[in-house]
């Protein structure tokens, strides 16, 4: 509402040159809930305000992210949109948003405790500022991508065991919910390279506080074969797990996002209102009452 | 009647050539093509998809008598008899976009998560003279 119809005059340059976090940007007139919200719109002003002969690439600095990431975002691009980017009219989609965060770097450790074949633990730490309070959550998925050429095998079943871990007062870490999930992989040989494991009930509390850092502990055991021949860990299978990546999928539902369902509202402008089922009598008084409202008209 | 007195012995073919500029001015109100790539706004580091984008616009004059044909409202008549008859300074009805579709992009966010979004009203689909 700042910018519309608002000429973006050479003073605002200055304001729109200010770095993100000076009171002058305008950009903090927007309340935040909304500011991330409108991704495209920073750089759109600023190329506007700028005349454009500064890029906005040199203005932000970005983290690059991780390519095997990057290489499913754009898979799933790719199911989603047009080659000139029209969203595909796909009834079961109902996001406009997914937002996928790889684990912060620091807390990436990996422990597998090989006295008991192989339990893949791993600490991860995600920051989730960039989700704004006008983005609800659809659904949300921890993305493993597997890295070793899976052994020629018809099935693998993993079991997954999450804690999310709560920062007490004295810093000291403790796990606050658990949750197990238990999901088997059918495998052709080297086919599949991403594993969802849907942790939606499990995060849904924890983003539904609009909680910012989520610190969570996954536990993954994979065994070769079909249960329940294969409960025992003696043949486990030796796969080098990547840290998960997390993905959620988001109903944006600010101005500037898309509503599939908006759009198909739209398209049935008129509806075809069903004729009231009454007796000819009423029919014949309904048109005549419509005849007489007409004339009044 | 004037007219035809001062219109030119002309076959009928031509005479609705020659009616035809009373009716729909020559570069009538319409939709362009425009397409831009990201990489030509430096964009390209950010915004992964898509590579191409055709937001497209408006552009040409608007008929004097606009009915239906723009779908404009009866005001777009009221504001050219305004900006004719009684004060030139009122602008003559504009050429803009009426509809628009989205567009989906998928953008690299500065703490380095990917975000894929769609957009309302990216791109201009059809043209009226409002």
């Amino acid at each position: 509402p700042h910018y519309r119809g608002q000429v973006i005059s050479d003073k605002t340059s200055g304001l729109l040159a200010a770095p993100e976090d000076s009171e002058l940007n305008p950009l903090l007139w927007l309340p935040k809930s909304v500011r991330h919200g409108y991704a495209l719109l920073p750089p759109l002003l600023k190329v506007l305000s700028d005349q454009g002969h500064q890029n906005w690439e040199s203005e932000v600095p970005r983290l690059q992210p991780d390519s095997r990431a990057l290489r499913y975002m754009k898979r799933l691009y790719k199911m989603s949109a047009t080659k000139d980017g029209i969203p595909k009219a796909n009834k079961s989609h109902l996001y406009n948003t997914v937002r996928l965060f790889t684990p912060c770097s620091e807390c990436k450790h990996l422990h597998r405790d090989l006295m008991k074949g192989d339990v893949h633990s791993v600490d991860l730490l995600f920051n989730l500022d960039r989700v704004t309070a006008l983005e609800h959550l659809l659904k949300s998925v921890l993305l493993y991508s597997f890295d070793t050429s899976v052994p020629n095998s018809s099935s693998i079943t993993c079991m997954c065991h999450l804690s999310a871990k709560e920062h007490g007062f004295s810093g000291q870490v403790c796990p606050s919910i658990s949750h197990s999930i238990a999901f088997s992989l059918h495998f052709e040989v080297r086919k599949r390279k991403w594993v969802e494991i849907d942790v939606t009930s499990f995060l849904q509390p924890l983003i539904a506080t609009n909680r910012r850092n989520i610190h969570m502990a996954v536990n993954v055991t994979c065994l070769m074969g079909e249960p329940p021949q294969n409960t025992k860990l003696e043949n486990p299978i030796n796969m080098a797990l990547v840290p998960p990546s997390l993905l959620l999928y988001l109903n944006d539902t600010s101005e500037q996002a898309y509503h599939r369902w908006n759009s198909l509202r739209h398209k049935r402008k008129n509806p075809v209102r069903p004729r009231p089922r009454n007796s000819p009598r009423g029919d014949k008084e309904n048109s005549q009452g419509k005849r007489a409202s007409r004339r009044r008209r | 009647e004037e007219n035809l007195q001062e219109a030119p012995t002309t076959s009928p073919s031509d005479l609705s050539q020659y009616f035809k500029q009373f009716l729909f001015p020559q570069n009538e109100c319409e939709l362009h093509n425009f397409r831009l790539s990201f990489s030509q706004l430096k964009w390209d580091k950010w915004i992964i998809a898509p590579h191409r984008y055709s937001p497209q616009y408006c552009k040409g004059d608007c008929p004097r008598v606009v009915g239906h044909r723009y779908g404009s409202p009866v005001h777009t008549m009221v504001q050219n008899i305004i900006y004719e008859k009684l004060d030139p300074s009122v602008p003559k009805p504009s050429c803009v976009p009426a509809e628009y579709s989205p567009l989906s992009v998928l953008t690299i966010e500065p703490d380095g998560s990917i975000v894929y979004k769609e957009y309302e009203d990216m791109i201009a689909t059809k043209c009226t003279c409002r």
